[in-house]
């Protein structure tokens, strides 16, 4: 079987002027991918590091660039499955990590359950060993200032999302 | 929100979506991302989906499982994600964007949304887009 790798940055209203920014986000990453399957390794890792470094490329909503909820905080989602049998593990509303994909291949491997969430799921981090950062430093200066614009009024960012993606 | 699908060598298929989800969101919302068959689905037997857009009509019509069933049925990957966001348009007022790769190594990135950059590799070429 040849390998095959395919990765998205998200859908909705991309500026022109950051068009070679994304480009190159999603590049880093599908080439990050296929690496691991072209030395063998599995579709799992694979898509596990491919979406690592999404997450760590700011220009994107994950990880590192995550937009900010109604408090200016942030709160991340992910979700990991293995199609060989029908495993799958994720995490909601988890905070003061730097890549929730790795933590949602821990909740897989290692718990008997799929999705762990907010405190719950920040404790099972620390006992798993991910290093905590401070959620400041996942914030982007690009993401406050979306927030801070949304906080105006007769601003209703939620909504408008819709049409977005 | 990120997301990836791969098959491998031993013909495994696997996928992974990761998002910080609606700016300015209530505390405690979740949406799609995180809810299985929802932001992504994988078998082996099918496919693998991820999936990205307005969460809440992500999960109403469990979008990456949907594109799943219709590929069960026959369907293409390509004709599977268009049948799954029309759905989605249609029934609920969302849009959104997948990436699938099916069992056999076929693959696609179609979105309802003007845009989504994606990326994908198959017989060591790279393809690249943002635009329809």
């Amino acid at each position: 079987m040849k390998p095959v790798i395919v990765v998205h940055g998200g859908a909705g209203k991309i500026v022109e002027e950051l068009d070679a920014t994304y480009r190159a986000g999603v590049k880093r990453a599908v080439l990050k991918g296929y690496d691991v399957l072209s030395q063998g390794g599995s579709a799992l890792t694979a898509v596990e590091e491919a979406v690592i470094v999404l997450e760590d490329e700011q220009i994107f909503n994950a990880g590192h660039g995550s937009v900010l909820n109604e408090k200016g905080d942030i709160e991340m989602d992910a979700i990991i499955m293995d199609g060989k049998n029908l495993d799958s593990g994720a995490v909601s509303a988890i905070r003061n990590i730097a890549n929730p994909i790795k933590l949602a291949r821990l909740v897989m491997e290692k718990t008997d359950h799929m999705l762990l969430t907010c405190e719950g799921a920040t404790l099972f981090a620390k006992a798993q060993g991910i290093p905590e950062v401070p959620n400041e430093s996942l914030v982007t200066e690009r993401s406050r200032k979306r927030w801070m614009k949304n906080l105006k009024e007769n601003s209703n960012p939620v909504a408008d999302q819709i049409g977005l993606g | 929100t990120v997301g990836a699908v791969a098959i491998d060598c031993q013909g495994n298929v696997a996928c992974a979506t990761s998002t910080g989800g609606l700016t300015n969101k209530m505390v405690g919302r979740v949406g799609d991302t995180a809810c299985i068959g929802s932001g992504g689905y994988a078998d082996n037997n099918v496919g693998a989906v991820s999936t990205t857009g307005h969460g809440e009509s992500i999960m109403k019509v469990i979008l990456a499982r949907l594109i799943l069933h219709h590929m069960e049925q026959g369907k293409s990957p390509e004709e599977a994600a268009d049948a799954g966001l029309n759905y989605m348009k249609s029934r609920v007022g969302g849009i959104g964007g997948v990436i699938i790769v099916n069992s056999s190594g076929d693959w696609t990135a179609k979105f309802s949304t003007n845009q989504m950059s994606w990326a994908a590799v198959k017989d060591d070429q790279l393809h690249i887009g943002i635009y329809h």
